[in-house]
């Protein structure tokens, strides 16, 4: 608690993008560039909780998800890879605004159903295959402390892909995800954060204390 | 069982980035 508290003191930032770089941002995502200077302050928050460098590390990640930067998580843990773009082990400002936009109430329903496909396809084959979703049923058992037998899990896990494998090829690829999701609109609904709509309103001393270079 | 199993994968805490936004 004391680290994640430590969130709450921004200290002093090494990379602090420039205005022109927020106005290429504001156009090639769903942010403005005042939602873009609150975001920056949210990151340096973030990205200085443990390590001083304007980075987010998988441990900052960590703890602001889970309140825990040792805590194991599969699901943090590969969002946090999705983040992290140039997989270098951190995620930077512009990695973040651009994944978080994905998340931004008006982005594009197929961009939430692409990034929501890359979470679940945890090998990067392309396919969201039998193995991968039980290893994914498992975790989130795990996670909550709730205990299956393997036939319950092997149940789920196959009534499941009955439901997806529309070509029965045994695994589910895009397009069969697709068809799923718009079957099911509520498998995407963790991919929309309603902070994001107006994070300027919902955090107006961000943009109070931002200070971009001119 | 009746659920879906990316409805429970879904419910990940790893998923809810809700709480990248929390200020305490």
């Amino acid at each position: 608690m004391r680290a994640f508290l430590s969130c709450l003191s921004v200290k002093k930032n090494k990379q602090k993008p420039r205005y022109q770089e927020a106005i290429i941002l504001a156009s090639e995502t769903s942010f403005t560039v005042n939602e873009i200077k609150a975001l920056y302050d949210l990151f340096k928050k973030l990205s200085n909780c443990i390590y001083d460098d304007s980075l987010i590390h998988k441990e900052e990640f960590h703890l602001a998800l889970l309140r825990n930067s040792h805590k194991q998580n599969l699901f943090a843990d590969r969002v946090f890879d999705l983040f992290d773009v140039k997989h270098n082990g951190v995620i930077e400002f512009e990695e973040f605004v651009r994944s978080l936009s994905i998340f931004h109430p008006n982005a594009p329903k197929e961009d939430k159903i692409t990034f929501a496909f890359r979470l679940y396809d945890l090998r990067q084959t392309g396919y969201i295959e039998h193995e991968e979703l039980k290893e994914m049923v498992l975790a989130i058992l795990t996670e909550s402390e709730l205990t299956l037998s393997d036939e319950e899990v092997e149940s789920i896990v196959n009534k499941t892909m009955m439901e997806a494998d529309s070509k029965g090829d045994g695994k589910i690829d895009q397009e069969e995800w697709k068809e799923l999701v718009e079957k099911n609109p509520a498998l995407i609904k963790n991919m929309t954060l309603p902070y994001l709509k107006d994070i300027t309103l919902a955090f107006p001393s961000f943009i109070l204390n931002t200070d971009f270079e001119e | 069982p009746c659920f879906n199993a990316f409805d429970i994968i879904s419910l990940s805490q790893g998923f809810d980035l809700s709480g990248l936004f929390e200020k305490d």
